[in-house]
């Protein structure tokens, strides 16, 4: 189970722009 | 071509388009004590990206109330303080009601993107931090 930072974090880093 | 960093005096978006345009402005407002300003900035933006599947709603319904918990919930929080009190309430009301919308957070993140862009992108531009960048 994903814990409430692990969740927030992979949320930040989806919205992230990828390396070009 | 035009180097990355004179792109990222051009608008916010450009600098939040840029991995390393982020990762400093990001030391930056760590500096200021204001980094959560951009990591609510990209939650908002995550969590209306969240896939729209049937049996995601369990993960979206707790992530909506750890975005509120971290960024909001806390009065004295820096993102807390410059949303809008009813801004705030209709977020509240969505958690409570367990009214979970793609869209819940976008006036938030509006409001933060403007104070981003009159007040802390400005004066990154002008921070010694950029400045020893370029």
């Amino acid at each position: 189970i994903d814990s409430e930072d692990d969740l927030l974090q992979e949320c930040i880093s989806s919205a992230m722009p990828k390396k070009k | 071509p035009t180097p990355p960093y004179l792109k990222w005096a051009e608008s916010l978006h450009s600098l939040l388009d840029d991995q390393d345009g982020i990762h400093l402005f990001r030391t930056f407002l760590k500096q200021e004590d204001c980094a959560d300003v951009l990591d609510f900035w990209f939650a908002c933006s995550g969590f209306r990206k969240q896939d729209t599947g049937e049996g995601n709603e369990e993960k979206k319904l707790k992530l909506a109330k750890a975005i509120y918990k971290k960024y909001i919930l806390d009065s004295n929080g820096i993102v807390s303080r410059q949303i809008k009190p009813a801004t705030k309430s209709f977020i509240k009301d969505c958690v409570m009601k367990l009214h979970i919308d793609p869209a819940m957070f976008d006036q938030a993140q509006t409001e933060i993107q403007a104070v981003m862009e009159e007040n802390t992108y400005p004066l990154f531009l002008k921070s010694d931090i950029y400045l020893e960048y370029t």
